[in-house]
């Protein structure tokens, strides 16, 4: 069986909301080192892959591999049931059909409980070779998001541009276009701040605005972000 | 605009 309890909701909350709208049904795999997730969406050209390390859940027990199918949209509506503080508590029993799940809040005077229906997910697992990747950006999560989100007014491409010392962001439309260029700035004070370009080659790559829209719905979970490109090989994020 | 292509164009399956 699973038991794992999280100190604050709202650590799953955010893992839910950034996940939700490109992931409809998959599998949390739970073993007794943590809970993963890697899933597509339903067009196969986006992957998420989640870990959940059991050092982050006081306590957690997992007696065996389980694969739990949850429907997101569901587990989605549950979530915004729980308070950000609130204590959460899943539980899955040998072969069970339900996802239990109990919201406490910090003084205890308010107990929720919801059980999710299990599904049956058929998982398409990628096999992704390490890779090498000509450039490597890493900059503040907000900006990525607001730079996806101001291109999205041009375009639904955006041209990724690597060079030595700057990274070139260029949305060109029917009605005109864009660009957003973001230079280095290693002094700054607040880590999260900081903007890297760390370059093999320079690249220039082209990618779907819909889907960097989507993946920066994450940008709530952590305040950096990395970009790591290369020829012919998908955008890591 | 480019069409975003399958990740099975670059992955197998595991």
């Amino acid at each position: 069986m699973l038991e794992a309890r999280l100190p604050s909701a709202v650590t799953l909350k955010k893992i839910i909301d950034a996940v939700k709208e490109l992931v409809q049904d998959a599998n949390f795999d739970c073993n007794d080192s943590g809970i993963a997730l890697q899933a597509m969406d339903s067009s196969h050209v986006a992957l998420v892959a989640l870990l959940m390390r059991a050092e982050g859940f006081d306590p957690y027990r997992c007696d065996r591999n389980i694969a739990l199918g949850i429907n997101f949209a569901t587990l989605a509506k549950v979530m915004k049931c729980a308070g950000n503080d609130d204590n959460l508590t899943i539980k899955a029993g040998e072969d069970a059909d339900v996802l239990s799940l109990m919201f406490e809040s910090t003084n205890s005077d308010r107990i929720s409980e919801f059980d999710i229906k299990l599904m049956d997910v058929d998982a398409d697992h990628l096999g992704i070779p390490e890779t090498d990747y000509s450039a490597t950006i890493k900059m503040p999560s907000a900006e990525f998001q607001r730079i996806c989100r101001d291109l999205s007014v041009m375009s639904e491409t955006v041209t990724i541009e690597a060079v030595k010392d700057a990274v070139k962001f260029i949305a060109s439309g029917d009605t005109g276009s864009g660009s957003i260029t973001v230079k280095p700035n290693q002094a700054v004070d607040k880590k999260d701040m900081e903007v890297t370009v760390t370059l093999q080659e320079p690249v220039k790559l082209a990618f779907s605005l819909k889907y960097l829209n989507h993946f920066a719905k994450a940008s709530t979970l952590a305040g950096s972000v990395t970009l790591s490109l290369s020829d012919d090989v998908p955008l890591m994020i | 605009g480019p069409k975003q292509q399958s990740l099975f164009t670059y992955f197998g399956p595991r």
